[in-house]
């Protein structure tokens, strides 16, 4: 089955499999130029051997041959090595958790736990905001109860004023005085009654 | 047994395809709500954090608001205070005109009458 | 290329994606303290 070692990807930045490709790539690369190399050598000898019975032809159909065989070896033995490698050096084992990941070792949120936390959260700002916008509407009332008060103070003001021109005049108290002048009234009304009755 | 691990590669890529474009929008959402919320802010800052009242209900002051006396309705009913005071006044004068008209007539006639 | 590209998101998304969460909260912070409701006094007629 095809495993694409992801978190082994996440670790190093590059897959493990296209670490051993290339490495694969490289040995192939370097056994191709050795090849080559041993090839010239081997014809640049065979220069020093005019009659020797062997061509170019011959030599470069050997070289192919000696590749193939080097190459199926090194396959198989680069084979093994790849599952080594793979097994035990580009692997993160299952218990390891890398730091980036360090995070949900031990508050793992799902999906639902954090909908309600953020929807916590927008209740906690609108009550902040009913709050606020209450203790505003509680000051614009406390201006309405100074207006109120300083008019109710200015009624009072009124009847204070009104006390003080009648003390002023000598009249503390209207019922008192009303009725003594009721009372002289009627003494004087009986006096002239007694007068004209004399006038008479 | 080549199929099957075609078809498997087919699913991861479908997979990671989609992942990718997941997180991507994620990304791109998170990075939008900050670029509004920097756009929100210096709107307020402008408007100097002035905005509309919410609604008071279930505040902890919401009894408190919502057994708000109707100042006007105190203030206007000292009006009868007033009305009363006037029509007090009114009679005060009369009753008191009428009895110096009283005491002039009956100075008058004594006078007269001396 | 795609699981590196996926992982990659998968390693530097969440940094990021962070960055900007933590620009949102301190913008909503922000906000909240310069939240003035403007709830004007009601007329009283003398």
């Amino acid at each position: 089955s095809v495993n694409p070692m992801a978190y082994e990807a996440q670790f190093f930045g590059f897959t493990p499999q296209t670490c051993m490709l290339r490495v694969y790539i490289a040995f192939q690369d370097y056994l191709f130029e050795m090849m080559l190399v041993v090839e010239s050598v081997i014809l640049k000898k065979l220069d020093g051997f005019p009659n020797a019975k062997i061509s170019a032809f011959q030599i470069r159909k050997s070289t192919e041959k000696f590749l193939l065989f080097m190459k199926e070896h090194f396959d198989k033995l680069f084979g093994k090595m790849e599952e080594v490698l793979l097994q035990l050096v580009l692997n993160i084992p299952k218990n390891v958790l890398l730091p980036e990941d360090k995070v949900h070792e031990q508050y793992p949120y799902t999906k639902e736990q954090f909908q309600a936390l953020q929807d916590e959260i927008d209740q906690l700002q609108q009550r902040y905001k009913a709050e606020a916008s209450a203790g505003q509407a509680l000051l614009a009332e406390i201006e309405e109860q100074k207006t109120v008060q300083a008019e109710l103070e200015k009624i009072l003001q009124w009847f204070d004023g009104l006390e003080n021109i009648c003390r002023a005049h000598g009249t503390s108290n209207f019922k008192e005085s009303f009725a003594f002048l009721t009372q002289n009234s009627k003494k004087l009304q009986g006096v002239l009654k007694d007068v004209e009755k004399k006038s008479k | 047994a080549l199929d099957e691990s075609l078809a498997q590669i087919k699913e991861y890529i479908t997979r990671f395809t989609t992942e990718c474009q997941s997180w991507d929008q994620l990304l791109l959402g998170y990075q939008k709500s900050a670029e509004e919320m920097s756009r929100h802010l210096e709107e307020c800052k402008t408007n100097q954090g002035y905005a509309e009242p919410q609604n008071y209900l279930g505040t902890s002051q919401a009894k408190v608001l919502s057994s708000k006396p109707d100042y006007q309705k105190i203030l206007d009913d000292q009006g009868e205070v007033f009305t009363c005071m006037e029509l007090v006044l009114d009679e005060l004068q009369q009753a008191v005109k009428l009895l110096q008209a009283f005491a002039e007539d009956g100075t008058q006639y004594l006078r007269g009458l001396s | 290329e795609l699981i590196v590209e996926t992982t990659t998101k998968r390693k530097q998304w969440p940094k990021k994606i962070l960055m900007h969460a933590i620009q949102t909260m301190k913008g909503e912070q922000e906000m909240l303290k310069l939240y003035q409701p403007i709830v004007t006094p009601e007329e009283i007629r003398s």
